[in-house]
């Protein structure tokens, strides 16, 4: 642990809370794409289904289990309990655009096969075993869940950007919120930067990605630090 | 290996 992932953990946890509380206060899901929120719980679900069968630490359980129920209450409040004041004429990003071509990238390009070797492992000419069965202990499916999650929270906010666009303002809080989520990603790359220097960690699947999503939150970064700063609102 | 690969970051 380092303090780039902490502070990265932290910003990440920040951003989930103001959502939550700005969503409770105000009585409203206006402005937030519910969309969104269920790609990011669908990331959350997929990634740490490692909760059921290895232990880190009680630092990474506790934050585990608080980013997946906040991510599942937040998406209540916004489909079920303030679900009249959710704007869904205006979320109109087709999310199965992102989840299919990210489901089929994290099949093909992940820690555990190449293409090839994960083609004759469904033809049954695998090495050792098959993906599922017994004696299996599901880390394979694991470990492509895992894939699909890094590669869908690299995308999962375009629907949130697309429907900020789509309106032409943002309010404030929800500016926070975002300026967090992208903060911590880019606290995140420094991370990286630190552990490959001082513990030789490298993670090519995790980076690629983050890179990929922090550079979505470079045009929201500019206008946040231009406008935001000075007006109510984020005009574009 | 069947081992599972741990990812220790969230």
């Amino acid at each position: 642990m380092n303090i780039f992932r902490l502070t990265g953990d932290l910003s990440h946890l920040a951003a989930i809370i103001i959502l939550l509380l700005k969503i409770w206060k105000t009585r409203s899901c206006a402005g937030i794409s519910g969309k969104s929120q269920i790609l990011f719980a669908l990331v959350f679900t997929t990634r740490y289904l490692d909760l059921l069968t290895s232990y880190i630490s009680l630092y990474n359980t506790f934050m585990k289990v608080v980013y997946i129920g906040c991510a599942y209450a937040t998406v209540y409040l916004i489909y079920m309990k303030f679900k009249a004041t959710y704007d869904g004429n205006h979320d109109t990003f087709r999310a199965e655009f992102l989840v299919v071509p990210v489901g089929g990238l994290s099949f093909l390009v992940n820690h555990d096969f190449t293409p090839l070797e994960f083609l004759l492992v469904i033809m049954y000419v695998s090495y050792d075993m098959a993906l599922c069965g017994p004696g299996s202990n599901c880390s394979h499916c694991f470990q492509i869940l895992w894939t699909f999650s890094i590669y869908l929270e690299s995308v999962a906010i375009l629907p949130q950007l697309f429907m900020i666009s789509k309106t032409g303002e943002a309010e404030t809080i929800t500016t926070h919120y975002l300026f967090f989520l992208g903060l911590y990603r880019a606290l995140y790359l420094i991370n990286w930067i630190w552990r490959f220097y001082f513990e030789g960690f490298f993670d090519l699947i995790a980076i690629v990605a983050g890179v990929v999503q922090t550079i979505l939150y470079c045009d929201f970064f500019y206008l946040y630090v231009t406008k935001v700063v000075y007006s109510e609102r984020l005009p574009l | 290996s069947t081992e599972p690969l741990r990812h220790d970051e969230l």
